[in-house]
């Protein structure tokens, strides 16, 4: 019979694993500053 | 499966780099006024295909003036850029463009741009000198000095001023105001303009020659005057906008 568990459990579960050190790449944009902010 | 759709465009891509630098060499193209501006800052770029290798894109840019006025044949990459405790400007745009082919054109630009404020220059740089309005007073004055005394020395071509670039005045702890203007040679030379000045005129498009000057007065304590123009030589118009119509033509922040 097939089983289904709860969301948080599967979600738990099915995380990647973020590996150490792991970086989130920067957002797209707004872009760097190339010379100064006003 | 359908494809994935493309990742988002980031604004540091290179692609989004050559877009910015279209737009900005578009923009400067066709300004009329004032200084040449370069990129800052890529605020946000979309991309919306509109086709095989057709794609519309939408970036909105923040640029920053240079101290190149928009006659300078100088390249913008040697363009200094006003710094901050210079009373910076910087700009806006917003420019619709189309990449057909790797091709990258520009369908429209939408432009405006503003002096920094000047509590924000006063809070980092309290005795720097502020920009100035173009048609205050002091500077008028100083413009019509400083052109006066150049055309009183020169061995050159008459001068006639053609736009007002920027006015500074400071007043600790000396009060000095200093301009940076337009010029373009006449047809006379300075001694013949002592005798008829109205009778001098700019040279006609196929011989203009542009220049800019810089002047600075010190009001007090000593009433002293230092100017210096430098004429660029004569330029053919690269654009399709005749290089004199630039500067005599009324503002227009919208191109399309």
């Amino acid at each position: 019979s097939v089983t289904k568990r709860a969301v948080a459990e599967v979600a738990q579960h099915d995380k990647v694993p973020r590996p150490v050190g792991f970086v989130p790449p920067p957002p797209p944009c707004p872009g760097k500053i190339r010379h100064f902010d006003i | 499966v359908p494809a994935a759709p493309p990742a988002p465009l980031g604004c540091d891509d290179p692609e989004s780099e050559a877009a910015a630098e279209v737009a900005v060499n578009y923009i400067n193209g066709r300004s009329h006024h004032g200084y040449k501006f370069t990129v800052n800052r890529i605020k946000d770029v979309h991309v919306v295909p509109q086709g095989p290798k057709n794609n519309l894109m939408f970036m909105e840019l923040d640029l920053l003036e240079t101290k190149c006025h928009i006659l300078s044949p100088t390249p913008l990459a040697n363009c200094t850029v006003r710094s901050f405790a210079e009373h910076a400007v910087e700009g806006d745009c917003d420019v619709k463009m189309q990449k057909v082919d790797g091709t990258i054109s520009v369908l429209a630009s939408k432009c405006h741009s503003n002096a920094d404020s000047s509590e924000d220059i006063r809070k980092v740089c309290p005795g720097c000198p502020l920009l100035a309005k173009l048609n205050d007073t002091e500077v008028l004055e100083t413009v019509s000095a400083a052109l006066n005394d150049f055309n009183s020395k020169t061995t050159g071509p008459y001068l006639r001023l053609l736009e007002i670039g920027r006015g500074q005045i400071q007043y600790h702890p000396a009060h000095i105001v200093a301009v940076e203007f337009a010029v373009g040679a006449t047809n006379c030379s300075a001694e013949e303009a002592k005798v008829n000045v109205e009778a001098c005129q700019l040279l006609p498009e196929d011989q203009s020659n542009f220049g800019f000057c810089t002047g600075t007065v010190v009001k007090h304590p000593s009433q002293d005057l230092k100017v210096d123009c430098q004429l660029y030589g004569h330029q053919v118009p690269t654009s399709d906008i005749p290089l004199l119509s630039r500067v005599f033509q009324p503002t227009s922040q919208d191109t399309s």
